[in-house]
């Protein structure tokens, strides 16, 4: 079961005007980022039953609290994986996903089955380091509300082709 | 070709192709055109000097000077191009890089700046921003916002309710920004929406700033007992400025909602291929 009562307490401990501006030793901003990271383990239980629930399918949902340096072992590591995109606000947006992948091609599709444009970009820290890869879609996401993508990793192009011929075969 | 730009049916970015730095941006839908030059820079954090013993710390911004120095006066570029983004790759120092981007149907170009660790070998702590300089005439004005709500109008070397004897030039003019920035000179406007609380200041004409990181040596005796320096993952931090150019008109319907998608970011979550039903039925 999930809990978002350790994340409540963190955020309650960390509106002290000293988490707040930075003015604490490192030990507290340490101990203040612990509080943090420990309130989330919990509440991604919380919301992975939340979506099992919304979504009909139990899934072994993984969090990618490292997205924004580009690390996440599952998009990293998984040929076929699913993406679910969640608006907390109250309009729909159209948000572009970026999701660090090993050099290749993909095929995505939208919550309907169509096939979505995707492109595969190198990213900036592989100046003269291991190439590092990023796949990016655009996903629209209702209000208040989630969009699932699902993701394959083609080896190669004709494969791509056969992938959206059946796919388009399923469609018909 | 001479000009490396980036653009989308909004947005022109148009980069110096000698320096590798930001130098126009065009608002193609409203048909403005504003020379933008942005750049990194740092204030050398005072340790206390004839005029007053105080250090920079962490609850005290001082910087010894009141011009910062730049990181670099250039960037090793490079330039990405897709259907789905367009990217230019700035490298300033080994500690100081950023990816400018435009995505379809954007009307803000995207700033994802990294920076850290702060090299501190010559013993001097540095307060490092990222500035944005334009030939606006904005009369000493700039607003920043308080929380996201209400928008304040802040004056140079000024206070609204009593007469301020300025004693910090720079420091003097620095105020929170929770969310966003602007400047504008009544006809359009430059906004910078930030994805987090920083302090920012205007302290020429048409010159906006943000501070983005710190690596201090002292202690500013105010209570905390050592100096800011972050020595774990702290040290490099990457973070987000959204630049709006916008008719003065227009700006504040743009600037609310681009705010309001940044604090309010969708959410991704993943799983493995493979599932089961969640119910028996």
């Amino acid at each position: 079961t999930g809990d978002s009562a350790p994340l409540n307490e963190a955020m309650a401990v960390l509106q002290h005007h000293d988490a707040v501006t930075g003015t604490a030793r490192q030990n507290v901003a340490d101990d203040y980022a612990r509080q943090l990271a420990a309130g989330w383990g919990p509440c991604e239980v919380l919301v992975s039953n939340a979506l099992s629930q919304l979504s009909y399918y139990k899934q072994n949902f993984s969090f990618c609290r490292e997205l924004n340096i580009s690390i996440c072992p599952v998009s990293q590591n998984s040929e076929h994986f699913q993406v679910t995109v969640y608006n907390p606000l109250g309009r729909k947006v159209n948000h572009t996903v970026r999701l660090p992948v090993g050099q290749g091609i993909f095929f995505v599709k939208d919550p309907d089955g169509k096939a979505v444009v995707n492109d595969v970009v190198m990213l900036p820290s592989s100046f003269g380091k291991k190439d590092q890869w990023e796949l990016l879609f655009s996903a629209s996401v209702p209000a208040l509300g989630f969009s699932i993508y699902t993701v394959d990793k083609v080896s190669d192009r004709n494969s791509l082709q056969a992938i959206s011929r059946k796919h388009r075969s399923h469609d018909k | 070709s001479q000009v490396l730009a980036i653009e989308n049916e909004y947005i022109r970015a148009t980069f110096d192709s000698n320096t590798g730095l930001l130098m126009k941006i065009d608002n193609v839908e409203q048909k403005l055109s504003l020379p933008v030059s942005q750049g990194f820079f740092w204030y050398n954090a005072s340790t206390g000097d004839e005029k007053s013993t105080q250090a920079s710390g962490a609850y005290i911004f001082r910087p010894t000077h009141l011009e910062p120095l730049p990181v670099s006066r250039w960037a090793k570029v490079r330039l990405v191009k897709t259907a789905l983004v367009q990217e230019v790759h700035q490298n300033f120092s080994a500690w100081c890089s950023q990816v400018v981007r435009l995505y379809p149907g954007q009307r803000h170009l995207e700033l994802e700046w990294t920076v850290g660790p702060i090299p501190v070998e010559e013993h001097w702590g540095k307060e490092v921003i990222s500035r944005f300089d334009t030939p606006m005439r904005t009369n000493g004005e700039f607003y920043t916002d308080s929380n996201g709500r209400e928008i304040l109008k802040r004056r140079r070397d000024r206070r609204p309710t009593w007469r301020l004897s300025q004693t910090e030039p720079v420091a003097g003019n620095y105020y929170p920004v929770n969310t966003r920035i602007y400047i504008t000179d009544g006809h359009m406007q430059l906004a910078v929406v930030t994805d987090r609380s920083q302090g920012g200041s205007s302290l020429k004409d048409g010159s906006l700033e943000l501070m983005v990181h710190r690596r201090l040596l002292e202690d500013d005796a105010r209570g905390v007992g050592e100096p800011l320096m972050e020595s774990g993952a702290g040290s490099t931090v990457r973070g987000r400025h959204f630049l709006l150019l916008s008719s003065v008109s227009d700006a504040a319907a743009r600037h609310r909602l681009l705010a309001e998608e940044v604090v309010l970011a969708p959410q991704v979550v993943l799983a493995q291929g493979g599932s089961s039903l969640y119910y028996a039925r």
